[in-house]
């Protein structure tokens, strides 16, 4: 698959989104 | 973004397969007269050794097997269950001497802690959880995640497991629709993902608790079950199966699929298809992935087995003494398949 079809990718999503998640 | 990009593996014909790749090491028979219900492979200490021991579940009974010399099993312990049957054996990995078990009719009613006196002596079981209970997993670190319902909203729970079987709670939040199947996601610690009803993935913070993402991975198979999940370089890569999956022909019926999500964007592309070999039919009715290795029971009753680094079907187990197969599952222990019918005879390859 290429990386064009998912969007920007980020190896820290799992942090990233613990951040911007609601508590 | 969308699943149908998926692409077919090479489809071998059906008579180029055959159970040569798979040996029988060793059967064992389970002489209770009620229905078999499920199997699995942990360690057990027994006299102050570690054994890798068979798990076999019937309806109102589980037994533990202990390997003999002579390849042969002996039965050690049996859990009995007067009122409500077993569904399910629920595995707790990384865990010696402990296993738990799901019970019920259609649905989950119970789930509770098998284990031994300290003295190894007698056996013990807790009940961890009523209620009307959807989805359960063990995890590590001697966690269970289940969700249940009640009339006005959805639970998921995580226990931790002390010696003993007595436990800590911590809830997760819960997403709208029901969770179906709950799975850790290796390379990420404290990530547990879960597929929903309404085909949706969702991903949890298992420390923090919060719901991190909804993803939808379209609508071409509904009421997908996750076997197995991995993030690599940035992506998740999640294996399916789909019970509810139509035959498709020519390119065969598909029983497991491999996608990747970018938890970022929620946007999915399918990677795999793994389908059945031509001439064979049959749906997705159970089935294990471990490693990368995934093992089906098909509604035809024959097990199939595929190497997903490959991406096709590897062996074929037709039904044994014309007794279709009923449940299969990877061992915990070493490379085995444990193979089982609904008489009791599991069949260890």
């Amino acid at each position: 698959c290429s990386q064009a079809d998912l969007g920007p990718i980020s190896i820290n999503w799992f942090e990233e989104l613990s951040s911007e998640a609601p508590p | 973004h969308s699943i149908e990009q998926t692409e077919l593996a090479d489809v071998p014909a059906c008579d180029s397969l055959n159970p040569g790749n798979l040996q029988l090491v060793s059967k064992l028979k389970n002489p209770s007269g009620s229905c078999s219900v499920d199997v699995s492979a942990m360690w057990w200490e027994i006299a102050g050794v570690k054994e890798p021991c068979i798990i076999t579940a019937c309806e109102y009974a589980v037994s533990l097997w202990k390997p003999l010399d002579t390849g042969q099993w002996e039965k050690m312990y049996s859990w009995h269950f007067a009122e409500v049957p077993v569904l399910q054996i629920v595995p707790m990995p990384d865990v010696c001497n402990l296993v738990c078990v799901a019970l019920g009719n259609l649905e989950i009613r119970e789930i509770r802690a098998l284990l031994c006196s300290s003295d190894g002596g007698c056996e013990k079981q807790v009940l961890l959880r009523t209620g009307n209970i959807h989805a359960v997993l063990g995890l590590t670190k001697r966690r269970l995640v289940s969700s249940s319902r009640t009339l006005c909203d959805q639970q998921v729970e995580i226990m931790t497991l002390a010696e003993g079987g007595s436990e800590e709670k911590q809830f997760l939040m819960p997403p709208e629709e029901t969770v179906l199947t709950f799975a850790e996601v290796q390379g990420t610690q404290e990530a547990l993902l879960g597929t929903t009803i309404m085909n949706n993935i969702v991903i949890w913070n298992l420390k923090t608790g919060q719901l991190l993402k909804k993803m939808h991975i379209g609508d071409s198979y509904q009421a997908s079950v996750c076997h197995k999940a991995y993030s690599e370089m940035g992506l998740l890569f999640v294996v399916l199966s789909h019970p509810c999956a139509k035959e498709r022909e020519p390119s065969g019926s598909p029983v497991f699929q491999l996608i990747a999500i970018n938890p970022k964007t929620a946007l999915s592309v399918g990677v795999m298809l793994y389908c059945l070999p031509q001439g064979q039919a049959g749906r997705f009715l159970e089935g294990d992935v471990k490693d990368h290795f995934a093992a089906a029971v098909l509604t035809s009753g024959t097990i199939a087995i595929w190497d997903l680094l490959l991406g096709h079907c590897t062996a074929l187990l037709p039904p044994i003494s014309d007794q279709n197969w009923s449940f299969v599952k990877w061992s915990g222990t070493d490379s085995h398949l444990l193979a089982g019918q609904k008489d009791g005879n599991i069949f260890v390859y």
